[in-house]
């Protein structure tokens, strides 16, 4: 089963 | 002093219900320009970005910058209570602690005023910025909201695997597997129904059926909506408002 992501790895908290 | 008027409470109402079940509650930046959000769900999944600028609506003025911490339930319930072709002005006092929401009836001389308590909502914001984009497809929107619900009854997961004709949509589940095609098409006398994909590198993402139906939500705003797919990135799922959008960060799924 593919794990869900969350978007802190894509994004940068400002 | 903000002061905007919605020339029918439907914009709103729309908007507030593409929102309201991922996000419960969220800071509305408003400038000169308009009126901004950006939201995360609890599970920082996926995100809303919301761009309402000052030319939707038939009346704008913002003297000074201000945040207003509103809950979407409660904005919901409130603005329910407006016809949908009323006029409907939303008005904040610079140190403001309610919003005030005013619908008048075009026809009947019937004025409703209301005022929402406000909230203090200290939420993080995401660097979401400008990015490359592998591949983009736009497609009536109530197509994409059928393709989701079609494939949710099989799995968890929807699989996006576009190509330079075609994009696919699949979904491998317990009781079975489910595909639908789609391929560009240009429609001349209808162009809402038209499809364009476009590709600078095949794309193979996943993305959890759940967030899909959050994000499906927002159908009404739009007759068309646009996916843009980036490797292993965030799908973004945009929907047009007459000025400004409503945008969706979804974080895909990866394989073990």
């Amino acid at each position: 089963t593919p794990i869900q992501n969350d978007l802190n790895e894509f994004y940068n908290i400002i | 002093m903000l002061e905007g008027k919605f020339e029918e409470a439907s914009l709103l109402k729309k908007i507030v219900e593409a929102m309201k079940d991922c996000v419960s509650s969220c800071n509305f930046n408003c400038t000169e320009n308009g009126i901004s959000v950006q939201a995360v769900d609890n599970s920082r999944v996926l995100l809303i970005s919301l761009l309402i600028e000052k030319d939707t609506f038939e009346e704008y003025r913002c003297d000074r910058n201000i945040t207003l911490g509103v809950g979407l339930g409660s904005l919901s319930k409130i603005i329910g209570n407006g016809a949908n072709s009323d006029y409907l002005t939303i008005s904040a006092d610079d140190d403001a602690d309610k919003l005030n929401i005013i619908f008048e009836d075009k026809v009947k001389d019937k004025i409703s005023e209301y005022n929402l308590k406000l909230l203090d909502i200290d939420a993080d914001l995401l660097d979401v910025g400008p990015m490359d984009t592998d591949a983009t497809i736009t497609l009536p929107s109530a197509d994409f909201a059928k393709i989701c619900k079609d494939m949710k009854v099989l799995s968890e997961s929807l699989q996006i695997i576009v190509t330079k004709d075609s994009a696919l949509f699949q979904s491998v589940g317990d009781i079975g597997t489910g595909n639908i095609v789609i391929r560009p098409k240009t429609d001349i006398d209808h162009p809402e129904e038209s499809v364009t994909i476009s590709l600078d590198k095949p794309i193979d993402l996943s993305f959890g059926s759940k967030y899909l139906s959050d994000i499906i939500k927002a159908t009404s705003l739009s007759q068309k909506v646009t996916i843009k797919l980036t490797d292993q990135s965030p799908g973004v799922f945009e929907y047009k408002l007459p000025s400004g959008y409503l945008r969706f960060y979804l974080a895909p799924k990866f394989d073990e």
